[in-house]
């Protein structure tokens, strides 16, 4: 994860998961 | 009463078709003379801004967020060139043997020779004209981008059955919108999945040439499609 750091945060901004 | 069964599925495809980012443009720097690392950059910058994008609409995917952030990275790290490339396939559809790579930055055979990108170009158009002749419509462009996505066949993946959930979902999805839009074609959900061995073997070559761009060292990358190239 320390070496994929941009998408690892981009990913963790927060968004609430979709559920249909 | 329809069946109560297929409501969720439609609303999937729906979904889909809500979350589609919106247009993107290249927005080449005019005070660069034409040629190679004018192109290349202009490419590279605007791969960089719509991985951006990607990352923001896989999580807009019904299930993808349930994931581990783990797997999500995975997939997404195998998967990134394929949506790239598919998303250049459905803007040019329109076209006449041009790759439409943003909104404002449509190629040529002529302009892809002089600047560079014929390989790419040479590439990628075989994808196009399949697209073309299966004629594929909006909803199946956004179903298939997702089935890409969950169907990346990550090396890294912890949780199997979670993935495969999630393609499954979508799988039922793409199938349950064929049934309804094109009953007269039983096979097209078939038709449509099998152009995703082209995409791989289009997306390993972008990949390819993007990875022989970076190692000489000619073109600005930003950080993330370095990221992105180095997880390939």
């Amino acid at each position: 994860k320390e070496k994929h750091k941009i998408l690892h945060q981009l990913l963790q901004n927060s968004t609430s998961p979709v559920d249909l | 009463i329809p069946p109560p069964a297929k409501k969720p599925l439609t609303k999937i495809v729906s979904h889909l078709l809500v979350v589609e980012p919106e247009k993107i443009y290249a927005m080449p720097d005019p005070s660069v003379p034409d040629g190679d690392i004018k192109a290349l950059t202009t490419l590279c910058d605007l791969a960089d801004r719509e991985l951006v994008v990607i990352i923001g609409w896989a999580k807009h995917i019904p299930g993808f967020s349930s994931l581990s952030l783990g797997d999500q990275m995975s997939l997404l790290q195998s998967a990134w060139m394929e949506i790239l490339v598919l998303s250049i396939v459905f803007r040019s559809l329109a076209c006449d043997e041009e790759l439409v790579y943003a909104e404002d930055y449509a190629v040529d055979e002529e302009r892809a020779r002089s600047s560079g990108l014929l390989d790419l170009h040479v590439a990628i158009l075989p994808l196009v004209r399949r697209f073309k002749k299966l004629r594929v419509d909006k909803e199946e462009f956004v179903t298939l981008k997702a089935i890409a996505l969950a169907n990346s066949d990550s090396m890294h993946i912890e949780n199997l059955e979670a993935v495969q959930r999630l393609q499954d979902s979508l799988h039922e999805a793409l199938q349950d919108f064929e049934g309804c839009q094109h009953p007269e074609d039983p096979r097209r959900a078939g038709k449509l999945l099998m152009t995703l061995p082209l995409l791989r073997q289009t997306a390993t070559k972008a990949v390819q040439h993007f990875y022989s761009v970076k190692m000489q060292g000619k073109v600005p990358m930003h950080k993330l499609f370095l990221e992105m190239l180095e997880a390939k």
